[in-house]
């Protein structure tokens, strides 16, 4: 099972 | 003021089509050197970054302004772009407006009510990545197409010299090869193996101003966001997605 993440969890927005 | 015109409305048609597929509304960002944008789709997942250089344009004036634009608005005007139309926008300070014109045999005007965007800019993030792969738009189009009978993701995997798209379903499985000796690949660059998962509705929406002679780069890490670079006459538009993460 996976889950979609968002961009902000890579960088801050 | 700013005061732009393009050699072809149905090129730029498709532009504002795949803004229009992610996002609401955009702020045109516009100075001497062109136009940039930058927003991030309702939901934060994906990112979509614009840049349309001076040099682009067939005749260009611009001071510096920030131009809100409701894209469904603007993209049903586009919509109305003819094959030979040429494409003017310019900015009407007084009235508020963006005067959307197509010209040919005569001008046709829309006037565009804007939007107060100010402030509502997106940083675009330096990301780093070690495989980078180049490839026909329409061999990754077709792919992620055929994915889309199998399953609403896909896993794309990189390795030095080769390029995969997976989709699993229930039942059924799809997977898409490109070797860097294949037609499709203009070349794959990165030193190791990598892979991320996506949302394949996302990917579509991304992919849909790409049509054939168009070449697409593809920034891949693991687990990490897929960075996508094109550009459709003259207008370079850069998409960052964010990845499904196993839980």
């Amino acid at each position: 099972k996976s889950k979609q993440v968002k961009l902000s969890d890579f960088f801050k927005v | 003021m700013f005061k732009a015109k393009l050699e072809s409305a149905k090129e730029f048609k498709k532009v504002v089509d795949t803004m229009a597929t992610l996002l609401d509304e955009i702020c045109l960002q516009v100075n001497e050197e062109g136009v940039r944008a930058a927003a991030m789709d309702p939901s934060h997942v994906a990112l979509l970054s614009l840049n349309i250089p001076r040099i682009a344009f067939e005749d260009y004036q611009a001071d510096e302004h920030e131009i809100g634009i409701e894209l469904e608005a603007f993209k049903k005007i586009m919509n109305r772009a003819k094959a030979k139309d040429k494409l003017i926008l310019e900015l009407d300070e007084e009235r508020n407006r963006l005067n959307v014109i197509f010209e040919n045999q005569g001008k046709r005007k829309f006037s565009l009510s804007l939007l107060d965007l100010s402030g509502a800019t997106t940083k675009v993030p330096e990301l780093e990545y070690h495989n980078v792969i180049t490839i026909k738009g329409d061999a990754l189009k077709e792919a992620l197409k055929d994915a889309d009978l199998i399953s609403d993701h896909v896993i794309m995997r990189a390795s030095p010299y080769e390029f995969k798209i997976e989709a699993k379903g229930d039942l059924n499985d799809f997977t898409a090869e490109f070797s860097s000796e294949d037609d499709a690949i203009i070349s794959i660059e990165g030193e190791e193996e990598v892979k991320s998962a996506f949302n394949l509705e996302y990917l579509l929406d991304m992919v849909k101003g790409v049509s054939k002679g168009d070449i697409v780069k593809l920034y891949l890490g693991n687990d990490m966001p897929l960075k996508m670079e094109y550009s459709l006459a003259g207008c370079e538009l850069m998409f960052l997605l964010a990845p499904r993460i196993e839980e």
